[in-house]
């Protein structure tokens, strides 16, 4: 699975999500990465681009509950990451990781699966290529 | 304004000695040039949503990663691809599953999004949908077949075969596992 996430000079937020899906699925199978809020999901101040065992993903709406987590409870970006990422997703049984991004400009890449291969470019300019670090 | 942009390439369990130097080096290079293409995007002032489909492009278009070209096999030894795409600020999504003849389906997506009333299409539906779209480039599906996921689909289907012989020889039937 491939995605990304953008935030442009306007302040808007887009993202995107692509896959094979999972090796030797079963014809018909469709996972999290085309279902709107499972793996993608932007509004105005929140984007996300999922990555992982796609049916945990659908039944936690795991996209949009990050982004929910942001917009209702004021959490941070980060923070509302890790917690669906890295516990109620591993909770259930499922794994995988997630890119966001929010309308600052901040970036959250959690994954409990060993490795994401990932990259960035922040506000600032600094960037990186990262794959198990 | 400020920009900012993230991507990635699939998580998963591959371990840091399990990539060659020069797999790791592609790798990165290929997550670097498709940083660069968002990234071109931004700073000439463009959407996020051209900056975002300009990012998956560059990662469909490597048989290294599961998109695209080089996705994974489904069961049956064919490719069934999703994707889907979304403008945070209006609201409007795309989104297609299961498509087998379209180049990029992260295209396909935004032009579900854009000249249609739909937010999803899937499979044949989907494929109609591409026979009305300009610039909608089609392959057969064997092209998106790399050696690496056939090895990959073997294994997983080897695999497979031992965990169903292991539950005839008397499992305690609760295996937890997946079989797609």
């Amino acid at each position: 699975t491939v995605g990304a996430v953008a935030l442009d000079k306007a302040g808007h937020i887009a993202a995107g999500t692509s896959t094979g899906g999972m090796t030797n699925k079963r014809w018909g199978r469709v996972g999290d990465s085309p279902i709107i809020g499972a793996g993608t999901w932007a509004d105005d101040r929140c984007g996300v681009s999922g990555t992982g065992w796609g049916e945990y993903y659908i039944r936690t709406n795991a996209a949009r509950d990050i982004c929910a987590r942001v917009e209702y409870r004021g959490d941070s970006l980060q923070a509302a990451a890790d917690e669906v990422i890295n516990r109620i997703i591993p909770a259930m049984g499922g794994d995988g990781g997630a890119i966001a991004l929010d309308r600052d400009g901040n970036i959250a890449m959690p994954f409990n699966s060993g490795s994401m291969f990932r990259a960035w470019i922040r506000p600032d300019g600094s960037s990186g290529v990262a794959i198990h670090e | 304004g400020r920009t900012a942009l993230v991507i990635h390439g699939g998580a998963g369990f591959v371990p840091k000695e399990s990539l060659s130097a020069a797999d790791e080096k592609e790798y990165r290079a290929t997550l670097r040039l498709a940083l660069d293409a968002g990234n071109a995007v931004l700073q000439r002032g463009g959407p996020a949503i051209d900056a975002v489909e300009a990012s998956i492009r560059v990662l469909e278009e490597s048989p290294r990663f599961n998109a695209g070209k080089g996705a994974v096999f489904n069961a049956k030894g064919g490719h069934e691809l999703d994707a889907a795409i979304m403008e945070g600020h209006t609201l409007r999504a795309g989104a297609v599953a299961g498509v087998t003849t379209v180049r990029s389906p992260i295209k396909l997506a935004r032009a579900v999004m854009e000249h249609s009333p739909h937010v999803m299409l899937a499979g044949p539906g989907a494929e109609a949908f591409a026979d009305t779209q300009k610039d909608i480039e089609r392959v057969p599906n064997s092209w998106f077949d790399t050696p690496m996921r056939r090895r990959q689909l073997e294994e997983a289907q080897r695999k497979e075969a031992e965990q169903k012989a292991a539950v005839i020889e008397g499992d305690d039937g609760n295996v937890r596992r997946y079989l797609g």
